[in-house]
C-alpha cells in the first residue's frame, strides 16, 4: 500500500542506514529488468545482461540517493531514466562496439557526408564505394557488419554532429534531456526534426526509416513488406542511418 | 489510416502497460524464487542483494537484431485494475520485507505471481496481434502510395 511504501523512503531518508536503503532497492530492483531488458534488445550476445542489470543496479541507487519524497512527482519515473542513464553511460565508457566496426563506420559516414556536399545529393551505392575504394560487394558486407537498432544506437544517432560527447548534438539542443535517448525521440520538436529530415531522402531509404521510426515495424517485418532479404533491409536501413546523420550534422 | 493510427496508440499504450506489469512480475518471481533457494542453502539477504544482476537476467531473452522495434516509451503507461485487486502483486512491499515473509505465503506468493505473470504474457501476446496486423494494414499502404 501507498502508506507502508512511504513508510520505506521515512525510514531511509531519516535513519540513513544501509538496512533501510537494502528495503528499497529490493523493492525497486523489478524497475531494472524492465529498463536493461529494453536497453538489451539488439545487443550483440557478447554484452552480457547480467552486467546491463548491475549498471543499472547502481543507477537506482543513485536514484533513491537522490530522491526527495516531498518533491510529489513519482519515483518510478525518475528512476527509469536514472537506470536508463546509468546503463547508457556506461556502455558508452566500454565502448560496446569492436573497435574495428566502429572505424568502418566513420569512415562511411564521412564518405556519405563529403559525397553529399560535392553532389548536392544522396550518393549512389557505387559512387560511395569508389570514395572508400571499396567493390559495391565489400560496401553490402561491411554496412552488414554494422547495424544501428535499439536504445543505444538510437542514442548515437541522436548525438550525430557530435564526436563523443564533444559538442551539443542534436538530441541535447531539442530535448534537454541528456541522456534518455527514447525521452528525445518522443518529443514532438524531435520527431519534426527527423521526419523532415527523412522526407528528403531517396524513396527506398525514406520507406524504411518511416516504418522504423514511425509505424514501430521490426526490420524483419519491413523486408516482408517490401519483398527483401532481412539482410538486405538491414544494410538499407544503415546506409540511411549515415545518410540522416550526415544530414542531422550540418 | 488516421483510425487506424488511432487505434494502434490505444492499443500501443496498453501493451506497454502489459509489458511493463509483466516484466515486473517475472523479476518478482525470480527474486521470491532466489529468496526460496537462499531460505533451504543459508546465505544472508545481503548476499542476495548483490547477486540481483545474475537473478535478474538469468531467464532474459534478448531480441536479434532484425527483430528489435525502434524502443517504446519507457513509463509505467496507463493503469490496470483487475476487480481482484491482482495488479497490488506487482506493487506491494513483499520484496521490501523478504526475509519476515513465512514460508507458505513466500510459496503461494510466487504461485499467483506466475498465474498473474501467464496472464499478462497471454494478454500482452494478443495486443502484439492486433497491433502487427494493424501496423501491417499501414505499412502496405505506404508502399503501395510510394509506389503509385
Ligand atoms: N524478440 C521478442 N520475443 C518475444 C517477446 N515476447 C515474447 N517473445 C517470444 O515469445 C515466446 C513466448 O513468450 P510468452 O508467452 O510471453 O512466455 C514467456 C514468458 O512468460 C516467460 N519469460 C520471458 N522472459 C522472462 C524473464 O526474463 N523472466 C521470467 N521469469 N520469465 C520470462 O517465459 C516464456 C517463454 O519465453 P521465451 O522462451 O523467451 O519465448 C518467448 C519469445 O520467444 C519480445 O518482447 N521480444
Ligand atoms: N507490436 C508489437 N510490440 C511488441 C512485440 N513484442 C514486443 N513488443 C513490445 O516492444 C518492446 C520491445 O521489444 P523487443 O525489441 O523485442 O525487446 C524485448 C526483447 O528483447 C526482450 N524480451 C521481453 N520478453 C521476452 C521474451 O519472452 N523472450 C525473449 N526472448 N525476449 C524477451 O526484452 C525487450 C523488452 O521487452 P518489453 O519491455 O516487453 O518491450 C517490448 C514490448 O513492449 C510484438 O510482437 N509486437
Amino acid at each position: 500500500s501507498a502508506a507502508e511504501i512511504a513508510e520505506l523512503w521515512r525510514d531511509y531518508k531519516d535513519g540513513g542506514t544501509s538496512h533501510a536503503r537494502e528495503r528499497l532497492i529490493l523493492h525497486y530492483s523489478p524497475l531494472v529488468k524492465f529498463v536493461a531488458g529494453r536497453v538489451a534488445a539488439g545487443l550483440p550476445q557478447n554484452i552480457e545482461q547480467s552486467d546491463l542489470v548491475s549498471y543499472g543496479i547502481f543507477g537506482l541507487i543513485d536514484a533513491i540517493d537522490k530522491f526527495d519524497p516531498g518533491r510529489g512527482y513519482k519515483f518510478e519515473t525518475y528512476a527509469i531514466s536514472r537506470i536508463k542513464g546509468a546503463i547508457i553511460d556506461e556502455l558508452r565508457s566500454i565502448d560496446w562496439v569492436p573497435r574495428s566496426v566502429r572505424a568502418k563506420a566513420r569512415a562511411i559516414e564521412r564518405a556519405y557526408s563529403k559525397l553529399e556536399n560535392e553532389l548536392r545529393r544522396s550518393p549512389e551505392d557505387k559512387e560511395v564505394a569508389t570514395e572508400l575504394g571499396l567493390t559495391e560487394d565489400e560496401l553490402a558486407t561491411t554496412l552488414g557488419q554494422i547495424s544501428f537498432v535499439g536504445v543505444v544506437a538510437l542514442d548515437e544517432l541522436l548525438s550525430a554532429g557530435s564526436e563523443r560527447g564533444s559538442g551539443a548534438t542534436v538530441g541535447d539542443t531539442i530535448a534537454g534531456s541528456g541522456h534518455d535517448p527514447v525521452a528525445a525521440f518522443e518529443s514532438e520538436e524531435m520527431r519534426q526534426v527527423l521526419a523532415d529530415a527523412i522526407n528528403r531522402m531517396p524513396d527506398r531509404e525514406r520507406l524504411v526509416l518511416t516504418l522504423y521510426y514511425y509505424e514501430g515495424l521490426t526490420l524483419a517485418e519491413i523486408g516482408n513488406v517490401l519483398g527483401v532479404t532481412e539482410s538486405r533491409v538491414c544494410q538499407i536501413h544503415t546506409k540511411a542511418i549515415f545518410q540522416l546523420r550526415s544530414r542531422l550534422s550540418e | 489510416v488516421d483510425e487506424l493510427r488511432a487505434m494502434k496508440a490505444e492499443c500501443n499504450d496498453v501493451e506497454n502497460a502489459l509489458s511493463y506489469r509483466r516484466r515486473l512480475a517475472q523479476a518478482r518471481i525470480e527474486i521470491l524464487e532466489a529468496e526460496h533457494e537462499r531460505r533451504a542453502l543459508g546465505g544472508t539477504v545481503e548476499d542476495l542483494v548483490k547477486d540481483l544482476p545474475r537473478i535478474l537476467s538469468a531467464e532474459s531473452g534478448r531480441s536479434s537484431i532484425t527483430d528489435t522495434r525502434v524502443p517504446p516509451p519507457d513509463s509505467p503507461g496507463v493503469e490496470l485494475h483487475w476487480p481482484d485487486g491482482r495488479e497490488q502483486l506487482v506493487a506491494d512491499t513483499t520484496l521490501a520485507h523478504l526475509p519476515l515473509l513465512p514460508d507458505d505465503e513466500l510459496e503461494s506468493t510466487i504461485e499467483r505471481l506466475h498465474a498473474f505473470e501467464r496472464e499478462l504474457s497471454e494478454l500482452r501476446h494478443r495486443m502484439h496481434e492486433v497491433i502487427d496486423a494493424v501496423e501491417g494494414e499501414i505499412a502496405e499502404r505506404q508502399v503501395a502510395g510510394t509506389a503509385g
